[in-house]
């Protein structure tokens, strides 16, 4: 059991010291287990060096800083079981521009191997999709689909201005 | 393998019949606030069976049927079928074409009661079989595969146990 | 003590009511004790009832819509004990365009009787502003303050493209 | 009365001497993520001394002295001003400013030990009278008047009776 759960650690941390990477531009991060020997008696912990930082506890980075770790979390965790679809909703809502840009490359260079679904306002994201579908509350509190939408459609509201096809 | 369409009747806010094509790639989905983006998330995991109503928002399964909005009558039932292109046979079925259905059905003699039925191309089918067939294809309701709306926020704030309990799960 | 408490949930409430309904343009919004009589051993629930939808609790809400009712709360209570300084930070990350403009517009609106500061990414916010200051991370993890910001400087990124004066 | 300036001195990223200007009215800060937005209201509250140092997210109140960044020494102590305008005398001090200055200070005998000075318009002060002088102005580091980054979050997601207590504490 003990030797199950390094060997899941390892190829995860290993996921997530090459994604925190791609994702943060020149920062570093790793996870550890507080306790190596006996895991099951301790919890695990992330550690992250942003670009020109110190190293810090998962706790004390930014908002965004916490986010981007924390979804380079996730997709090691993805990686590390592949799988032919994936949701993701609004996990670039706390980022800067840079950052969701940042995330919207990288799910774009997995999307050749696996189909993504990705819910986002943000448009750095729309931008890199490959098919935009727009999303709207009618007066009697139906969902509308809009079918393909053009970026430009999209207001900075997020509204979609014209129904396309 | 690749999800090819969603089909909604009167599953949360899809009060009518909507057919959602996908296709491969990277498809985003946007829209305003409280448009039905989610709700999207919630139909597919209402597929796959999560362990518990609270994943799909809903105090109980019943809640996931269209609830007239402010002027229309109540559906008495919900329905969401998930369309794969199985041509490469990762799920094990001899079919082109997969589709998984599940319906709740308010029981028409007491309406705290449900029926809920599960369809693998217009068989009947439960829940376990359901499993199965897309353990194979590596979709869960339980994996980090849907990653959906506030996970990021719970990943953050949770404790270190809890976060280590990740991976014993995958273990 | 129970006098107490009832007298504070009939004033926030009035307010909240009042403050749901400038933010979410024709929707309702009311708290309710779950156990008016002996309010103690009761917990406070939130009703709101989005434009076109019926009556839902907190709980299925969508993402924005449950931010935007938090914070149609906080407003309340900070109208119940009013203050001259109000800083919000990133109050706005969970909004599309719409809704952001609407709270943006409302702290504006306030901010003739006192002084609110306002951390936010945000375009629709920052057309509110009277002043914009910009920050930015120098390459020793030093924070830069940069002054007076046009917001034609602050890039789509957030990033500040100008330092102005 | 209004917030004039701030000034940071090795305050978390502030490694520098910095003198941040308030005007009356509505300012938005803005910036990338880690840039130190956030900061800026952990030194208001700083000041304002909460109960406990988990609201600035720092272990220790010694974390929030800047820690010298990936190439510069750690600083030995952290200092915040905040200056407001007092024409009014809304805080009860007979001076139109007034300036309210904490600062912590590694002991220099013993890293683990450190020190903590107030000061109202550069005499000694402690932690009461700052409570004092900002009650009768109203500004409390533990009102909802500032709201920092993932209290909505919080709000959404707290229990029944945790909302109720909101309204218990200001009963
Ligand atoms: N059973 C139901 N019948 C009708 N409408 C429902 C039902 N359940 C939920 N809804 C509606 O769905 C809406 C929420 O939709 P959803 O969570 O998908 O929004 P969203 O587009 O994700 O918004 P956000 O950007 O704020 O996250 C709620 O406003 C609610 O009125
Ligand atoms: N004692 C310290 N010394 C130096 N830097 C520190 C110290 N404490 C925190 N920091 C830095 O401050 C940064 C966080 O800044 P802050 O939380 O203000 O960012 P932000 O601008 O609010 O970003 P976001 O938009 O992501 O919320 C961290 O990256 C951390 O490196
Ligand atoms: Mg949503
Ligand atoms: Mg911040």
């Amino acid at each position: 059991k003990t030797t199950g759960l390094l060997k899941v650690f390892e190829a995860i941390n290993i996921n997530f010291q090459r994604i925190f990477a791609q994702l943060s531009i020149h920062g570093e991060a790793e996870l550890q287990l507080e306790n190596p020997k006996k895991p099951f008696e301790g919890g695990l912990n992330i550690k992250a060096r942003p670009k020109d930082k110190k190293v810090l506890r998962l706790e004390s980075l930014s908002g965004g800083e916490k986010s981007l770790t924390a979804l380079a979390f996730i997709f090691a965790i993805q990686q590390y079981q592949p799988s032919p679809f994936y949701l993701l909703d609004e996990v670039d809502m706390f980022l800067d521009g840079v950052n969701a840009q940042l995330v919207a490359e990288n799910v774009k260079a997995n999307s050749t191997t696996a189909q993504f679904v990705m819910v986002s306002l943000r448009h750095a994201t729309l931008k890199q999709a490959d098919h935009i579908y727009g999303v709207t509350m009618q007066s009697n509190g139906i969902t509308d689909v809009v079918g393909h939408v053009n970026l430009s459609d999209v207001g900075k509201e997020g509204h979609i201005t014209r129904g396309a096809g | 393998m690749h999800l090819v369409e969603i089909h909604l009747e009167n599953f949360k806010s899809f009060g009518r019949k909507t057919i959602l094509p996908f296709e491969p790639g990277f498809t985003a989905i946007t829209g305003p606030n409280g448009s039905g983006k989610s709700n999207i998330g919630d139909a597919i995991l209402f597929v796959l069976g999560p362990k518990s109503s609270k994943a799909l928002r809903a105090g109980k399964l019943t809640d996931l049927i269209y609830n007239g909005g402010n002027n229309r009558k109540p559906a008495s039932y919900c329905k969401v079928t998930l369309v794969f292109d199985n041509k490469d046979r990762i799920i094990p079925i001899d079919d082109d074409v997969v589709r998984l259905t599940r319906l709740v059905k308010i029981s028409p003699a007491d309406k705290e009661q449900y029926y809920s039925y599960f369809y693998v191309n217009g068989r009947s089918s439960n829940l376990a079989e359901f499993d199965t067939l897309l353990a194979h294809a590596r979709i869960s309701a339980e994996g980090y595969n849907l990653v959906q709306q506030g996970d990021i926020t719970r990943i953050v704030s949770m404790s270190k146990i809890d976060r280590r309990r990740i991976l014993d799960g995958i273990a």
